[in-house]
């Protein structure tokens, strides 16, 4: 899940 | 995502705003680091290496492509514009990048969350976007007279990070098993080198008088 590794931020 | 990020989010783009309005209205870079500014890019370069793999959302694809594109624009009329880069302050914007290159990209091979290509040159953004700043500070303590845009510029550019720590308050404690070591100290370290500033920016504002750090 893309939240997890933090990737879903700019 | 929570008004916290989205307020970081509507920072950061008005840092590019500004800094834009700036350098078009006074035909000028003044006071600005083209350093600063290409490592700005390479942060968003490396970061953003999953533009076309990983969709995450319409907003995030978005946001990237402007922050990618906003990046490129300023680096083009600092340098190639052919009156702007001829008030780009070259002798002053000393501060070397391979200062900072070289041990963010030394810690993100140390230290990573997994050891994948893409994960350790986003890591590697991380680290570098934390420190970044430093070239514009040493240049803005040397200008004197900075004008008011370069300064709501820098303003802008620290108080994002700021909210993005409040951001990662509200996630921590409303997601399920959100811990991001490497994010959060590294935000908070990019948050830090701003205190300073914001020290005096908000002296200058409170008093009226025109921003100067004192050297």
């Amino acid at each position: 899940k893309s939240s997890a590794t933090g990737h879903d931020e700019l | 995502m929570n008004i916290f990020r989205l307020a970081g989010d509507m920072v950061h783009l008005l840092s590019f705003v500004v800094l834009v309005l700036k350098i078009n209205a006074t035909k000028s870079c003044r006071g600005i680091s083209l350093k600063t500014q290409e490592l700005y890019t390479l942060v968003f370069v490396c970061r953003y290496l999953d533009l076309f793999s990983n969709f995450i959302s319409m907003y995030n694809t978005t946001m990237k492509i402007v922050f990618l594109g906003t990046s490129f624009a300023i680096l083009y009329l600092m340098r190639g514009h052919k009156v702007i880069k001829v008030t780009y302050d070259r002798e002053q914007d000393t501060f070397r990048y391979l200062f900072l290159v070289l041990p963010c990209a030394l810690l993100a091979l140390l230290i990573h969350n997994a050891w994948t290509p893409f994960e350790v040159v986003w890591t590697f953004s991380i680290y570098l976007e934390a420190v970044a700043i430093l070239p514009q500070l040493v240049l803005l303590q040397r200008t004197q007279n900075i004008d008011n845009l370069t300064g709501n510029y820098v303003f802008l550019l620290g108080l994002y990070r700021g909210l993005y720590i409040l951001n990662w308050i509200y996630r921590y404690f409303t997601e399920p098993h959100y811990i991001q070591w490497i994010v959060w100290i590294s935000g908070i370290v990019q948050t830090i080198l701003y205190l300073d500033f914001f020290y005096y920016y908000i002296k200058s504002w409170k008093n009226n008088v025109k921003l100067a750090l004192p050297s």
